[in-house]
């Protein structure tokens, strides 16, 4: 792959090791933590309790448990090459349009084939124990794009390139230095592309995570419908959310 | 600023990885 304008070899290996750097400092488990916790699933009954809770109670169980990964998104983006050079008001941008893909393409590693189970404050949970949120479309659409990523199998540090690649997308409205941030997209999209060559890897396993990216973007839509409704319906609820919840997903 | 007064105080935070 040609190299962008002005930019080195160097540069491109200093990216790679930077986002994958970043990705393990920030990442909410450890691959071992993971090992160790695959099998620890909840049981029926903890499942039943779960599924008896109220809508209002499990909303805010869920927009609790999404803020504090937030958090550790965030401080991905920080610590990515030439993020905290952008202004702050790209950086804000790309962290409200794009945290919710980073959370997905991260969720591949906390998600098990075996059992089509997904880890959820601290054990691994079916689809079935969310439905007290009344968003069965949205939480099997999860599932699935768990399922067809981890079919992928990236590894670690695909998935940091991949999801540093799509947090930097220009494309996002309001940015006001699109060409920066293009910039940098490139050299992280190259890294990728250079890092799965190395790896052996053909074009077609870019390709494959590539084509998850309009699924990212409707289960992204999707989840805000399902909140602009819960607010509709249970406005007070919402004013309980953890108020980083709010200020990514509001308006 | 005020509108998203948290992202940017995350953004200000030296957070260190043990931190995290």
């Amino acid at each position: 792959n040609p190299l962008p304008d002005g930019c080195s070899l160097l540069e491109i290996e200093h990216i790679t090791q930077s986002v994958v750097k970043s990705h393990i400092e920030t990442s909410q488990y450890s691959t071992d933590e993971l090992k160790r916790m695959m099998w620890t699933l909840y049981s029926p009954e903890e499942t039943r309790s779960y599924q008896t809770k109220s809508a209002e109670m499990m909303w805010q169980q869920c927009a609790i448990y999404i803020t504090n990964a937030i958090q550790y998104v965030v401080e991905f983006a920080k610590r990515i090459t030439g993020f905290m050079d952008l202004c702050q008001n790209d950086q804000i941008i790309l962290l409200k349009a794009g945290c919710m893909d980073v959370l997905l393409i991260r969720m591949c590693r906390v998600y098990n084939p075996i059992n089509n189970t997904l880890l959820f404050d601290g054990k691994f949970a079916t689809p079935q124990l969310f439905k007290a949120l009344g968003c069965d479309d949205l939480v099997n659409a999860v599932f699935d794009l768990a399922k067809s990523l981890s079919r992928i199998q990236m590894s670690e540090e695909e998935i940091a390139l991949f999801s540093a690649a799509v947090l930097l997308s220009p494309d996002r409205p309001w940015l006001t230095d699109v060409q920066k941030i293009h910039k940098l997209q490139e050299k992280v999209y190259v890294a990728l592309q250079r890092y799965l060559q190395k790896g052996g890897g053909s074009e077609e396993k870019l390709a494959k995570m590539v084509s998850k990216l309009p699924t990212m973007k409707s289960i992204c839509n999707l989840h805000i419908d399902k909140l602009e409704f819960f607010r509709l319906v249970h406005p007070e609820t919402v004013y309980t959310f953890p108020p980083l919840y709010r200020e990514v997903f509001g308006s | 600023k005020e509108k998203h007064k948290i992202l940017h105080q995350l953004l200000q935070s030296s957070t260190s990885p043990v931190d995290l």
